[in-house]
């Protein structure tokens, strides 16, 4: 199972700071 | 801030166990495990993986992987190992991250040091409810974020498109 | 520059193509992609942007994100409506109006 959770996907999204950059 | 609430969702562990406790030890193990697992998963959630453990021994007392840490949008990676210590979890594992070892002394205390933040900072009762997960949270995550622009900045370490060259 | 200048435009076409189809990428990825240094990659993604070849962020995690002016425009008109809006209300929003998928 730990080693799944380590093969998952992290999510994409957006920071803070990348809208403030935008 | 993020540091400190990340940790409070990272479950504590209930089985006071060393790695000479037989069966408990094998039920400490399993809480290890889920305590990896829900740390990795909200890294993951919020995008800030860094971290991978490959793999254990199948006593549990060795376990080896690798952590990074993006400077300067560069990506700085590094070999990551502990052994857990028969006293365990009376005394913290010593994170050790060899590639840094020698650099100079100071990163060697440091780097082995900040394996014993997480039980010089929390209280003797807390102390056996954290395990690794916590040691990675409250030691290594904010060691590496502390000491790797300094190391790059001071030339101690190059990127690896660098150390090649 | 140079390189728009002696004329391997092939190259940089590929590489403003390959972001955009990537929208979303690691800079060490996109290095290893072209055989470039990272640093290389940054630096040629700031040129490019200075050209107005590319437009996007620098996320600080090391990657590039890509963001077509048609999505800026999303977000600047959002914000035009609103007249005030926080930070982390406007970061859900753009994760609308951006599209982070290849």
């Amino acid at each position: 199972q730990f080693e799944s959770a380590q093969q998952a996907k992290s999510s994409i999204r957006l920071s803070e700071r990348n809208v403030v950059e935008l | 801030p993020t540091t400190k609430s990340t940790l409070t969702q990272i479950p504590l562990l209930t089985v006071k166990a060393g790695p000479r406790d037989g069966a408990a030890w094998t039920q400490r193990l399993k809480e290890e495990y889920k305590a990896l697992i829900a740390y990795t998963s909200m890294n993951k959630s919020r995008d800030n993986d860094w971290f991978r453990i490959s793999a254990a021994n199948p006593e549990g007392t060795r376990w080896t992987g690798k952590c990074w840490y993006v400077h300067n949008l560069l990506k700085y990676e590094f070999d990551l190992q502990f052994d857990i210590p028969v006293t365990y979890p009376a005394t913290a594992p010593e994170l050790e991250l060899p590639q840094l070892d020698g650099k100079t002394h100071k990163v060697r205390q440091v780097a082995k040091k900040s394996s014993l933040v997480p039980c010089d900072a929390v209280s003797e009762t807390k102390k056996p409810r954290f395990g690794i997960a916590h040691a990675l949270c409250l030691g290594l995550a904010p060691w590496l974020a502390a000491e790797i622009p300094i190391l790059v900045d001071s030339g101690m370490i190059k990127h690896k498109d660098d150390a090649v060259s | 520059e140079n390189e728009v200048q002696d004329g391997s435009q092939g190259l940089l076409y590929d590489f403003v193509e390959y972001i955009k189809k990537q929208k979303c990428i690691p800079l060490e990825d996109l290095a290893a992609e072209f055989k470039l240094r990272t640093q290389d990659c940054i630096n040629r993604i700031t040129s490019l942007e200075d050209m107005g070849r590319l437009s996007g962020v620098m996320d600080d995690r090391g990657k590039y994100i890509h963001i077509s002016y048609e999505e800026m425009q999303a977000v600047a008109d959002y914000i035009k409506r609103e007249g005030r809006v926080s930070i982390a209300h406007l970061a859900s929003k753009s994760n609308q109006f951006i599209d982070l998928e290849p």
